[in-house]
This record gives C-alpha cells, structure tokens and sequence, in this order.
C-alpha cells in the first residue's frame, strides 16, 4: 500500500471553510483523515496557497479532491536543474 | 562572475548604479542545491546590518550552522520532505541534510546573483579577474531544493512560501520541470502568489534548445531568461597531421600533451558499442585506445564523462566532436585529460582527416583567455526557444543574458567536473546553461529593485526588456550558434539584457494582479482555475470581451490562422487588435513610434503615433492592428514597435507565427 502512494499537493480554499474548526490545520487534518486515516501532512502551506502536501494512494487522491472545499490535488512533480 | 560584468557595462563611468545602501537592502532568494557558506563570495566585508525586513533563518543541519551565514548570506534553509517522502530518507553519506551545497549548482547561482567581489578568482587560471555578482552588496538567501534524485515540488513550494515570509525582493529559479497549465503548474502558482506580493520571480527558460516549443516556466509574470555567450573564449588547437589546425575549447588544467603528434582514432572506430562514437562507459576497447588521440561525438552522456572514458581506456587525449544539434557551440568544461571541444564543421574535417588518412595524428596545445571575440553574445545552441506553447499569444523567453561559460562559486564538495573520480578542489567554476544566465537576470533585477523601489515586478521586467537589444552594431540580429544564421524573437525574446539602460527605461508596462485575472479571462479559465493561481473569488464577466492580446506585456506575439483555419480562405485578412498602456517613470517626455517589419504579409497600424507625458507616473494607452494576410501553417514573421523621446528607447519585439 505504501509503495503506492504518491505525493500529491492539496489545494484548499480557505473560503469554504466550515465555522466549526479552530484553525485551517484542524481543516486540512480533517479533510485528509476523512479519505485517508493513515495519511500525514509532509508540508502545510499558508502564504502562497492554502493546503498541504501528502502521500496518497491514486483512489485516494480522486476521493479527496471530490470532497467539499478542495480547489486542486496536483500530483507531486520533479524538476530538474538547468 | 568575472568578465560579465564588464560585458553588460557595469562599472563603467557612465553607468548609474543605484546607491549602495539601497542595494544591500534587496534581498535575493535562491532555489537550487543550497549553498557552500566558506568561499570567500559570501564574505561580508563592508555590509552593514541584517534588513529589519529580514524574517529568515539560518538553519542549522549536517555541516551547517548558525555561524555558516553572515551579512551576505543572511539566510540558508532546506527543503527535504517531499523527496524523503520519495526516496527514503536522506543518505548522508552522498549528501548533507542541511542547506550546504554537495553539488554546485547552487552555490553557482548564488554568487553570480549577489556574490561579493573576489579579486584574482579564476579556474585553474583560465577567466581570471575580479569575480562578483551582479549585485555585489545585495543579500543572498539560500532554499535548498534540489538533491540528487531532483527537485520536488512540494519542496519547491514550501521553499517559496518561505521566502515570500522571510521578506525576500527576488526569487532566482534556475529549475525547471514539464509544461502545463499554469493552474496546474507548481512554479507558476507559486510565483504569482510571490509577484502579487511584490516580489520578481526570475526563471531560467531551459536547455531543450536548438528545438522549437523547449520552453518551461512561461507563465507571464515570471522573467524567462535564455542564455548568449560572453565575449570570451578558451581555444584549445589542434593540430593534424596534414598540417592543418583548428580551434576548439577546453579548460584543461594538467600537463599539456608534448609537441609531436599522437595517433588519432574516430571512438566509433574503437569500439564494440554501436553507440561507441559517443564515449559511454564501458564501450571503447583499450587496447585500440592506449596512447591515442580519440575523436568522440557530443551527446547522450555528459562531455566531461567522455574525457574520462577515454582516459580510463589509455587514451591521452580527446577530441569532442559537436554534432549537428549542437552546430557551432562551444561550451568548455575542465576536462579531465587534454581536450578540445570542436565545432560540427571543425569535427567534420577533422573526422574527414581520421578517416581518409591512413595514419592519422594529431595533437592539442591549450590557449589560455581570449577576451574580444566576435561576435557576441550569440545565441546559445542550448537555449530553449518559443513559441511558447501554453499560450501562444504571450512571448516567450522574456529575454536572454549570459550563460555560457561563465566562472561564478563553487561548492567544495566536488570537483568542478561534478565527476566522483574528479578530486580536484575549486573555489569558482566555469560552467553553462539557462541556469546560469537566470541569477545574471535575479541580480540584475535587484538593482533596478534599489534604484526604484517602488516598482512593481513586471515594471522592473519591462525595464529589462524593453532597453534589451536583439540587434549587433551592423543592424543584423544576433545570431544562433546552433544554425550560424541571425536568430528571432521565438529565441531571444525581446533581446539581450542591458542593465545600464533598464535603470532608466523611460517608460514601462506594468501589470496588477487584475491584468493578470482579465488574462485568465481570456484563457476561459474558470473560478476555479482563477482561485488555484491568484488566490481570488473572481468570475468572468460572460458579456465582456477579454483578450489575451490586451495583457500589458513588454512584447508582442500574434497567432494568426491560416488559409484553412476558422474564418479564413485564400487571399482572406485577418484583423488583431492588441492594446498597451505604458507609464512615465521619467522626465515629461514626448514619445515618437518608429516601427520596423520583415513581414510584408501582416500591416500593422499603431494608434496614436505620438505619447506625451506631462509627468511621472502618467498612464497613456495605444493600440496595435495587425491585419494579415493568410499565410501556410507554420509560417512566422517579425517586426519590432519602439518609442523614443530622443533618449529613452522603449522596443517591444513583434512575433507574428500563422497556425
């Protein structure tokens, strides 16, 4: 299961946030757990988007980015040097 | 860097640099293979105190402390979750978790955008002089993002979300990855999210050069920067047989190869590998090796790997032989064993040599610095080119600035070929690519950043490519050393950089984060799309008219349809209408158009020909018609738009290209 994960960057918008949570982390934390319970945030991000990056299987990612609140789940890319 | 400075007018008497105090408070941020803090590039002599807008740290990791960073380098900071989460964790024996720089590259980077000065800096002797960056007293931070299995981008965006916090004025990013678009685009969302906040995101353009359509990082409030040569070469002749000689490059440093001739052999020739013309490992058969000169050809493996090859097969000494795809470029590397680097038509004659000479001989003799050859700069071969294929109407690179063999810091972690058996140890390196002319360009900007403070990032951009020129003394374009043939705006953009000039551009296209929403407009992007880039709750007006040809951009990039397209037919025009605002950031001036085509196909009416500004900051907007004639698929053309009030020229490229 773990070789099948991939990591994926999470893009939220901080506008469809429900009221009930404390904070954005207590957000993301609770969309990633709803779709994957084993999941952990590599990276959350504030300043240049709202979200986190994570490991997640394909199923999990096309699960997630249905869920409310979700603008984007972009598969992690490599760049290179030039 | 040494030499470039002096290549692109810095420091000479008539050039305006902006005050000194103003500079060392910019700050620039740069993404790449972290850093190595003990060269004396980063020694802080004579700066003053930290920017109170300084947020940042110096983190503290293997081989890295506190202490590592000083004045100059008042930051330096690692990336590493999204390639452990990949790759296992970090194995530091091959490299150091911590922000110092195990390859090069970034310290490279690094020091060409703000080094300190260092007098007597060179290679092995070769470039000597006074290497510097190109804004000497500005602040350099470093984000390490980049390790051996490559850069990530969940890295790469942590990594910018930290220096958008820590208060940093440019982003320099020699990486690049695929195309796509931009609301799936890691580096564009990122850079918009830093431009919005007033920083300028300076990006290489690429290495997918001599091929069209190579270009990455394209997105219109990023600064794509492709790569010309220098003024400056390192020959390294060789001598045949025949009595003929021929100039190549090296920066070979060991002991020179005796005056007699050695045996000459064509690696295709001495090998068992049907790829053995290309000096990969294994592949060259020592015995027909031992004590040879062998002719191997550019491509697939790294030219210095080549050099090892042959010498780990008994061979003294080795001609890299340029391919077509690489035509006339000469790019030097500190070879391991006497080497020349050979242009196509030299490694034709050459190889003519080796094969129609029964006992074919040859050797290399090294030439040291060759300062004032012409012409320069040329385009180089590597370069990626336009048309930029996300989107067409914006174009691509923005402009170029050296990148070819240029000496700037190194890490003192590997030697200057990058090679594990290579155990030399080097302060400064000589090396090429994209990546090397973007922190040129992230320098560069920094200074336009202290001397106008108030300006925007896409100011500061059209400050650097409207005062770039495209043209030599003789009026000819600059020319593609991948062809020998004058080059075009689809490869150079709006031209070379020329600093001096971008300080006092007259007047520039600026560009909000609301000209950037109108161009997503145009794009059909949906709220959606719009709210993954900028950040923004923004739906488009359905009964507005948005046009990709009305985002402010410093060039101009037509797409035209054929005969066979939407609306056309034999004989059928097609009318484009784009439209500019530019404001004064000089003196009340009154501008005149001059306007210059080679495209007879395409009429191009200008309105009004005449601007007057009454005083600093005034806005004043004119439109461009195009109206075309049907052209095949695949057919481009060229024109070039300019507003003069008698000292300031103001050029904007013009690419017309027919699909």
């Amino acid at each position: 299961s773990q070789q099948t994960k991939k990591t994926f960057i999470v893009h939220m918008d901080m506008s469809k946030m429900a009221a009930t949570y404390e904070d954005h982390f207590q957000w993301y934390d609770s969309s990633l757990k709803s779709v994957s319970e084993s999941a952990d945030m590599l990276y959350a991000y504030n300043n240049i988007i709202h979200g986190f990056s994570t490991r997640l299987t394909p199923e999990e990612a096309e699960l997630l980015e249905k869920q409310p609140g979700i603008l984007s789940v972009l598969p992690e890319m490599i760049y290179k040097l030039h | 860097t040494t030499h470039s400075p002096e290549f692109l007018g810095l420091g000479k008497s008539d050039a305006v640099p902006p005050a000194s105090a103003s500079i060392s408070e910019v700050i620039v941020g740069v993404l790449d293979t972290g850093v190595w803090p003990e060269i004396k590039s980063f020694d802080d002599t004579g700066l003053g105190p930290i920017p109170s807008t300084w947020k940042g740290t110096c983190e503290v990791g293997k081989n890295f402390n506190s202490s590592s960073c000083n004045r100059k380098l008042i930051g330096a900071q690692y990336f590493s979750k999204g390639y452990e989460a990949a790759f296992g964790p970090i194995d530091e024996t091959m490299e150091s978790k911590s922000p110092r720089d195990d390859d090069g590259h970034g310290t490279h980077t690094a020091t060409t955008a703000a080094g300190s000065a260092v007098s007597g800096a060179s290679l092995f002797g070769y470039a000597l002089g006074t290497a510097r960056g190109m804004a000497t007293q500005a602040r350099v931070a470093a984000y390490k993002v980049c390790w051996l299995g490559g850069c990530f981008s969940s890295d790469i965006l942590a990594a910018m979300e930290k220096a958008v916090a820590d208060g940093v004025n440019v982003i320099s990013m020699s990486i690049g990855g695929g195309i796509s678009d931009y609301n799936r685009d890691t580096v564009a969302i990122g850079a918009f999210r830093a431009v919005a906040q007033g920083i300028l995101v300076s990006c290489s353009a690429g290495n997918g050069g001599p091929s069209a359509g190579s270009l990455t990082n394209v997105a219109p409030w990023i600064t794509t920067v492709g790569a010309g040569t220098l003024d400056r070469d390192f020959p390294a002749y060789v001598s045949l047989g025949n009595g003929k000689n021929y100039s190549g490059i090296s920066l070979y440093s060991g002991k020179p190869l005796s005056d007699s001739l050695l045996p000459l052999v064509y690696a295709g020739n001495v090998s068992n590998s049907t790829s053995g013309n290309l000096c990969m490992p294994g592949t060259l058969v020592p015995s027909q090796v031992a004590g040879k000169i062998v002719i191997c050809d550019r491509g697939l493996n790294s030219r210095v790997q080549k050099g090892m090859v042959v010498r780990d097969s008994g061979g003294l000494g080795m001609i890299l032989a340029n391919t077509e795809l690489y035509g006339e470029e000469l790019v030097a590397d500190a070879h391991l064993l006497p080497a020349s680097t050979v242009g196509q038509r030299t490694a034709d004659a050459i190889k003519n040599y080796a094969f129609s000479d029964p006992k074919p001989t040859a050797t290399i003799a090294s030439g040291g610095t060759k300062l004032g050859v012409e012409p320069s700069p040329v385009l180089a071969a590597f370069s990626s080119r336009g048309p930029n294929l996300v989107t067409p109407e914006v174009l691509k690179p923005d402009l170029i600035a050296p990148g070819v063999n240029i000496l700037a810091g190194w890490t003192g972690a590997v030697g200057p070929t990058g090679l594990t058996s290579d155990k030399r140890h080097v302060s400064f390196n000589i090396i090429s690519g994209t990546s090397m002319s973007c922190p040129h360009v992230s320098g560069l900007a920094a200074l336009i950043k202290a001397a106008h403070q108030d300006w925007s990032p896409a100011a500061i951009k059209s400050a650097l490519m409207t005062t770039a020129y495209a043209t030599y003394k003789n009026g000819e374009n600059i020319l593609d050393v991948a062809t020998g043939q004058p080059s075009t705006p689809f490869d150079f953009g709006a031209g070379h950089v020329n600093p001096v000039a971008a300080l006092d551009p007259g007047l520039v296209y600026d560009a909000s984060v609301d000209d950037y929403i109108n161009f997503f407009c145009a794009l059909n992007y949906s709220a959606s799309d719009i709210k993954q880039i900028a950040n923004k709750d923004f739906t488009c007006d359905s009964s507005k008219k948005y046009s990709l040809g009305d985002l402010n951009y410093p060039s101009f990039s037509v797409s035209l349809q054929t005969a066979s397209g939407k609306g056309g037919g034999a004989g059928v025009k097609s009318t484009v209408k784009y439209t500019r605002t530019l404001t004064n950031v000089g003196a009340p001036a009154t501008y005149k158009l001059s306007m210059t085509s080679k495209t007879p196909s395409v009429k191009i009416l200008v309105e009004p020909e005449s601007l007057s500004f009454s005083k600093e900051y005034e806005k004043k907007t004119y439109t461009v018609t195009f109206t075309a004639t049907s052209m095949p698929s695949g057919t481009n053309g060229f024109a070039h738009l300019e507003w003069s009030d008698g000292k300031h020229v103001v050029g904007s490229p013009i690419a017309f290209s027919w699909t």
